[in-house]
């Protein structure tokens, strides 16, 4: 399995991606900013994967953060549950959104 | 060992007691409500004990949810990081703390 390809088809075909865990409330925390924005977004569920922790050391090696939730806007990586809180409180948020090609 | 034993030693001799993991950013988040208050407290890291999994099924039918963090005032769990934080904004913390006798 290509993993590295994967990730790269994840976050270059879908506007919103959330690497992420089930048993995570920040990831919980992270998915119901997009969920109160009505914006739909796609989660990949780290620990449900088998190659799940080899997705992490990828994320890790393209993001500098082993840790989820990892999210991407439009390709690429605007950080983790707290950024994701932080830009919508600002207001950044949907301008980030509005980018998104496809 | 006596995991039951241990629970309750550590609940009725210890103020605050976090059940808690490592790697959870919730856990950190209810570990800082007491920080901020100048608050000592007992940190039990599930995910570093050998009998981590067995501890949570324990504190899961001694409090209804097998999730981290559990956290303990004088015995008497409050709930996870999400009650601990509302506790918190409503100044309904500190009182209960008053009531500490060890
Ligand atoms: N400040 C980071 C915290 C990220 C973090 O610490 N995530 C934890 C879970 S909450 C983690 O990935 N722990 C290691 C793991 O689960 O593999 C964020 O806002 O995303
Ligand atoms: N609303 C609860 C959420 C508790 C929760 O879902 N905890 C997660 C980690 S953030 C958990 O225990 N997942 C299962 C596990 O780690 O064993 C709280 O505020 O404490
Ligand atoms: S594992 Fe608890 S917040 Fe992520």
């Amino acid at each position: 399995t290509n993993l590295d390809g994967m990730v790269d088809g994840l976050i270059q075909s879908n506007c919103v991606v959330i690497f992420s865990k089930t048993t995570c409330s920040y990831c919980k925390m992270a998915k119901r900013v997009f969920e109160n924005l009505g914006v739909p977004y796609t989660a990949v569920e780290l620990n449900q994967l088998e190659n799940g922790r080899d997705v992490q050391k990828i994320l890790a090696s393209m993001t500098g953060s082993a840790t989820v939730p990892r999210v991407f806007i439009n390709g690429t990586c605007i950080g983790g549950g707290t950024e994701t809180r932080q830009l919508q409180k600002q207001g950044l948020l949907l301008p980030l959104l509005d980018r998104c090609t496809f």
